[in-house]
């Protein structure tokens, strides 16, 4: 996304533009029957409050993904603990996967191969995601505020500023509700300054690859949740 | 725990990102200078590779009557403190469906991190690739057959590495903001490092955990070229990739790699 800029400013604008072909991949999601939509929704959202089970859920993912089975995976998956593991189960069930057997293992299969790559590619995002920003991206969604977030990202001008009189905004006028999303966003390496009736985004000098990953969980999370 | 403690020491020291994070405290013993090491190229930008650690060294798997012994240099690598600040209040409100949310809080909490004074030990480069010339790998070894098995992996020699000095505990404190018997909270987990001088103990913790001297906390790694009549190449530069000559059999795999790579990048720009 650095190409072509001149400016700290001008990043965000071209990360909004390399990302809004992920909306279209995010499609799956929207083309799941709403049960099963709010189910895996709803166990996103217990993921981002489990540092550790997302870590684990991760790696079984990307063992799933790849066909190939490393101690780690199963080691891990031991480790965890037994509502833990029904809601590993439950995640991979619900993003497609064929499970053989009590545990997900070699034996099992991906059989609804675009479901489960759009999962893991959101879980892979989530995974990480700086210290604390998954958590902070939890209250964020039981706030129901992660619509606001994505249009706040769509929104910003090429200076990087946007309304706060724009009606999906104004959750945003909120000072304490506007303090939780400036440190989920400080922490993706954008710092949020309310200035009036308008908001200014900046991307921190030297970002590292948080802001990208920002979009994409925002991204995925409001695609998954536009039935709940 | 440990591995966020090396992580956050990484973040301090190498903001280029030639060292990696030693996250299991059990591989910790496994790092010896020129010890294999496998690099699993991973999907998206993103995400970090996989290393694996083979339990042998180069010298281990080179075709018969072949050896290296390795010149291994050792330095003051840095003294670790960190003082961080972890400042958090707030207080939301919000309906959700019919259940009201208060959450909010005040705290300060400032915390100091030490691993203490860190050693490098090194491998003297320009001697091992003197060492290394007409030195072939036997890529017959049980243990490459595995590698070269799997998709997307990369043959590595451990180069350099960070050791601890002194014993550190390293510790989590969980704070939770909540009042008002809301439902929900802002959990953070601080993770603080300290190093241990006179048998001082932390108080206030939930999780603590004690790590000995000569702990390897930190490693760095070349990645290696591996020709098909197991003659190898050190990629000393950045732009060098490692990896297999011999073509790779074509296995069926559960989601294919490009295919997964694709999918979401089809549209953008590199």
């Amino acid at each position: 996304a650095r190409h072509g800029t001149s400016s700290q400013d001008g990043l965000l604008s071209v990360l909004n533009q390399a990302t809004l072909p992920l909306e279209r991949n995010f499609s799956p999601f929207l083309e799941l029957p709403a049960e099963q939509q709010t189910a895996l929704h709803n166990l996103l959202q217990a993921v981002l409050f489990d540092e550790e089970f997302l870590v684990v859920l991760e790696q079984v993912c990307d063992d799933m993904a790849g066909g190939f089975w490393c101690p780690q995976a199963a080691l891990a998956m031991g480790e965890l603990k037994p509502p833990q593991q029904q809601d590993l189960m439950a995640f991979l069930q619900l993003a497609g996967c064929r499970i053989q057997g009590e545990w997900p293992g070699p034996e099992g299969e991906v059989s609804n191969q675009k479901l489960f790559a759009t999962a893991y590619f959101l879980v892979s995002a989530l995974a990480e995601m700086p210290d604390n920003a998954a958590a902070l991206l939890g209250i964020c969604c039981k706030l129901q505020i992660i619509p606001t977030l994505y249009h706040l990202l769509r929104v910003l001008s090429d200076d990087g500023i946007c309304d706060l009189e724009d009606p999906t905004l104004v959750p945003l006028k909120d000072t304490e509700r506007f303090g939780i999303v400036q440190r989920l966003f400080v922490a993706a390496d954008i710092n949020l300054e309310q200035e009036h009736s308008s908001v200014k985004a900046t991307v921190l000098k030297d970002p590292h690859v948080f802001p990208l990953i920002l979009y994409i969980t925002l991204n995925g999370l409001c695609a998954l949740g536009k039935e709940h | 725990m440990f591995a966020k403690a090396t992580r956050n020491f990484l973040k301090e020291v190498d903001a280029g990102g030639n060292l990696i994070s030693v996250s299991n405290l059990n591989d910790s013993d496994k790092l010896q200078p020129l010890s294999l090491v496998t690099k699993k190229k991973r999907y998206w930008c993103w995400q970090r590779p996989k290393y694996q650690f083979l339990s042998v060294t180069l010298g281990d798997v080179l075709t018969e009557d072949q050896f290296l012994s390795p010149v291994v240099v050792e330095s003051d690598f840095v003294k670790y403190e960190g003082k961080f600040e972890n400042h958090v209040s707030g207080t939301i409100e919000t309906v959700l469906g019919k259940v009201k949310l208060n959450m909010g809080g005040k705290g300060l909490v400032e915390s100091q991190s030490s691993f203490g004074t860190l050693r490098k030990q090194e491998v003297d480069l320009q001697q091992l690739i003197r060492d290394s010339v007409e030195r072939t790998i036997n890529l017959k070894n049980p243990i490459l057959h595995q590698v070269l098995e799997r998709r997307n992996e990369v043959l590595c020699v451990l180069t350099q590495k960070i050791v601890t000095t002194q014993k550190c505990v390293i510790s989590e404190h969980v704070q939770i903001e909540e009042k008002c018997g809301g439902m929900v909270g802002i959990q953070t987990k601080i993770v603080q490092v300290s190093a241990m001088e006179d048998g001082n103990v932390i108080k206030d913790t939930s999780v603590l955990l004690e790590i000995p001297a000569a702990t390897t906390i930190a490693y760095g790694i070349i990645e290696l070229y591996v020709k098909q009549d197991g003659q190898f190449e050190f990629c000393l530069l950045h732009e060098k990739h490692g990896g297999f000559e011999q073509e790779r059999r074509s296995d069926p795999v559960y989601l294919d790699y490009l295919a997964c790579r694709e999918f979401v990048f089809m549209d953008m720009p590199d």
